[in-house]
């Protein structure tokens, strides 16, 4: 199984369409290995990346630089999906 | 372990392909006047691809297509899916609302419409949504089976690039998961309806995707959208949103509904399920039951606007 240790995803909300355009940006920059859950598409509307260990520090930078706010959705994925699996090992014990 | 029974099937937890292949065996034993599984094709790793079939009798009624799962990682859409047809058999002959549908109507319904993205999340990758296709000449696997469709094909809202979560594939229907439905729906005839769902951001889309043209019926899909989601709200106050792909969301090409609905399925539309809790993809299994009650609400709205307005 592949790990998602350390990945976050990153709510981000765009103030206008030229933060829009800069998030699009990103999509663009495939050594960052972004997987983007809720694609880039209107001022105020939420965008959530799922960012990987080693690309975390780059991608804030790179918001916090365009003045792009965000929040961190989700703190680790990997625990998540640990949580998911032992839900569907324990459903089937019963 | 397996159910002995779709009575003592768990649908309130997340389960392989195996055992969501078992369910349907199960379904169609212990309803065999109604149920009746079909194979429309095999993916492009081997793996059978099935659907449901609901049918009170007749011969080629009009019917209502349903699928879900045809992005893999969406795994509450695959579970939904599980719950909706156990529904169906539960509600027949009991919700006269339903059963005025199924008298009248077929019903097909295909739960895991991506069998090898789905089985690759299980196994490999959770967060895996594509087909898993092999592209010549590319180290990068996999088609989006939502880009694939011979609707705008190659436009604008969708990649080229088969490394892209977006790679809309070499030509339209070169995903085998997508063929197979275009050769059932066209060669059945007799589509009304038809609702691909996906997870999540709590949207309810008609089309189009690929042009910013209005399609011809706008007006009476925009109403009855409305009426949907108003529908779906009652229930738990789940908020959704609106209107054609490319005002809602982004301009997308190759898209399921687009092409539905230029083969004149008039009542297309795609759904996105619940987002609680921002969990994304990894809405909690506790979530699956009341997602699914929600959006049947959501579905009979539209099948019976489908049976109460034939074209």
């Amino acid at each position: 199984n592949e790990d998602f240790v350390g990945h976050q995803v990153l709510r981000i909300t765009a103030g206008d369409q030229a933060q829009v355009d800069k998030v699009k940006e990103l999509q663009d920059l495939e050594h960052l290995q972004l997987d983007f859950w809720r694609d880039p598409a209107q001022a105020g509307s939420p965008i959530d990346v799922r960012v990987p260990f080693p690309s975390i520090q780059s991608v804030k930078i790179f918001l916090e630089a365009h003045d792009i706010s965000y929040k961190v959705m989700i703190e680790d994925v990997q625990l998540l999906l640990e949580e998911e699996q032992a839900q569907m090992s324990a459903a089937r014990a019963r | 372990v397996r159910a002995q029974s779709t009575s003592t099937f768990n649908y309130a937890t997340y389960h392989t392909l195996e055992e969501i292949y078992d369910f349907m065996d199960l379904l169609v034993a212990e309803n065999p006047q109604l149920v009746s599984k079909i194979q429309i094709g095999n993916t492009f790793e081997d793996r059978p691809i099935y659907v449901l079939k609901f049918s009170t009798g007749g011969d080629n009624r009009p019917a209502i297509w349903i699928d879900t799962g045809i992005h893999s990682r969406e795994w509450v859409t695959q579970a939904s899916g599980v719950w909706f047809a156990k529904k169906i058999t539960e509600d027949y002959g009991q919700d006269p609302t339903f059963t005025a549908i199924l008298d009248n109507m077929d019903i097909y319904l295909e739960i895991v419409t991506n069998p090898d993205g789905f089985a690759f999340t299980h196994s490999t990758n959770r967060m895996w949504r594509k087909t898993r296709s092999r592209t010549p000449g590319s180290l990068c696997i996999g088609v989006d089976p939502n880009r694939n469709w011979d609707a705008g094909f190659g436009q604008p809202g969708a990649s080229s690039n088969p490394c892209s979560e977006t790679y809309r594939g070499k030509s339209a229907n070169s995903e085998a998961e997508v063929k197979s439905i275009v050769d059932f729906v066209q060669d059945h005839g007799n589509f009304k309806a038809f609702i691909s769902i996906h997870s999540y951001s709590q949207l309810l889309l008609y089309p189009y995707g690929y042009t910013a043209d209005p399609v011809p019926d706008k007006e009476e899909l925009d109403q009855l959208a409305k009426s949907a989601v108003n529908a779906l709200s009652s229930l738990y106050g789940t908020k959704y949103k609106y209107g054609s792909i490319i005002k809602t969301i982004y301009q997308a090409s190759g898209g399921t509904i687009d092409w539905s609905y230029n083969q004149g399925i008039k009542y297309s539309f795609t759904f996105e399920l619940r987002d609680t809790g921002f969990r994304g993809f990894l809405l909690p299994a506790s979530q699956i039951i009341p997602t699914a009650q929600e959006t049947w609400l959501a579905l009979l709205t539209i099948m019976e606007h489908t049976l109460n307005h034939p074209y």
